[in-house]
């Protein structure tokens, strides 16, 4: 149930 | 040169199995600030974030910024082999391939060295921000780690939300639903049983439970858990390790299609 995001989608590279 | 003497070695081994299932290989990370690992599951949607600071060593010397590639359970094997009460201390030297787990006994008549293989770890390192949450939910970390025991035997994911009245934990399978709520408890004689809600604003978010039961292996480093909630934000869950750092869990929410 439902899409599930990556958590690059919220942080980026250093 | 590299020495990390830790007189609660029990610390090092909670940590390895605490992360162990959710990766595979990482690289630690060591500094004047302390001993750290950033790494992500195989599937990018968790992250962990370990740091054990400087301070809480016994013994710290680390002469140059020096980053150790691990395979976590090769490391995880070595640190079994460490007593519970024993003094770990972590050597290697600089452009060495090898690191050495030492393990001295509490009465100093039994050491050994275990000498592990690195490796060379192609990681991505992300720039987490501060941020403000909506709500920080701390609670006894036992009570967290059943929940999510609880209700991954009837559905795949947990929503959590906050509001005013407390902390409600959903979920839904097919032979069922089920609703959890906590509400804030704040017992001034135990403050490791205390329940304590903060909340901005009412947030409610949807989680995979798969890897909320993997976080909660880290449970018997801390009493109580934190979690931080925002509805932009994946979820932190956070077991503070006594006075010395934290392990930090990171998941990205589930959406509507």
């Amino acid at each position: 149930s439902g899409v599930q995001l990556s958590i690059t989608e919220f942080y980026r590279s250093k | 040169m590299l020495e990390l003497r830790l007189v609660q070695g029990s610390l090092l081994k909670k940590v390895l199995e605490a992360i162990r299932e959710l990766v595979t290989d990482a690289n630690f990370d060591c500094s004047g600030t302390g001993f750290s690992l950033q790494a992500m599951d195989s599937s990018h949607v968790a992250l962990v974030a370990l740091l054990l600071r400087a301070e809480g060593f016994e013994h710290y010397r680390c002469d140059r910024n020096l980053s150790m590639g691990m395979n976590l359970n090769n490391m995880a094997k070595m640190l079994r082999c460490a007593g519970n009460d024993d003094i770990i201390t972590i050597k290697a030297d600089d452009g060495s391939d090898t690191v050495t787990f030492m393990f001295e006994s509490p009465k100093q008549d039994k050491i050994a060295d275990f000498e592990m293989k690195l490796m060379d770890i192609d990681s991505e390192h992300l720039g987490i921000p501060d941020s403000e949450y909506q709500a920080i939910v701390r609670m006894p970390s036992a009570e967290f780690m059943r929940i999510c025991k609880d209700l991954s035997s009837i559905g795949d994911t947990v929503i959590i939300s906050v509001t005013k009245e407390g902390v409600k934990f959903s979920t839904s399978g097919e032979i069922g639903s089920a609703n959890i709520v906590c509400r804030q408890n704040q017992t001034v004689d135990k403050p490791e049983e205390a329940t304590v809600i903060e909340m901005q604003e009412p947030v409610s978010l949807t989680f995979a439970l798969r890897y909320m039961n993997s976080f909660t292996k880290a449970s018997s480093l801390s009493d109580q858990v934190t979690i931080s909630l925002s509805s932009e934000l994946p979820v932190v869950v956070e077991y503070k390790i006594a006075e010395m750092g934290y392990i930090r869990f990171y998941l990205a929410p589930k959406i509507e299609e």
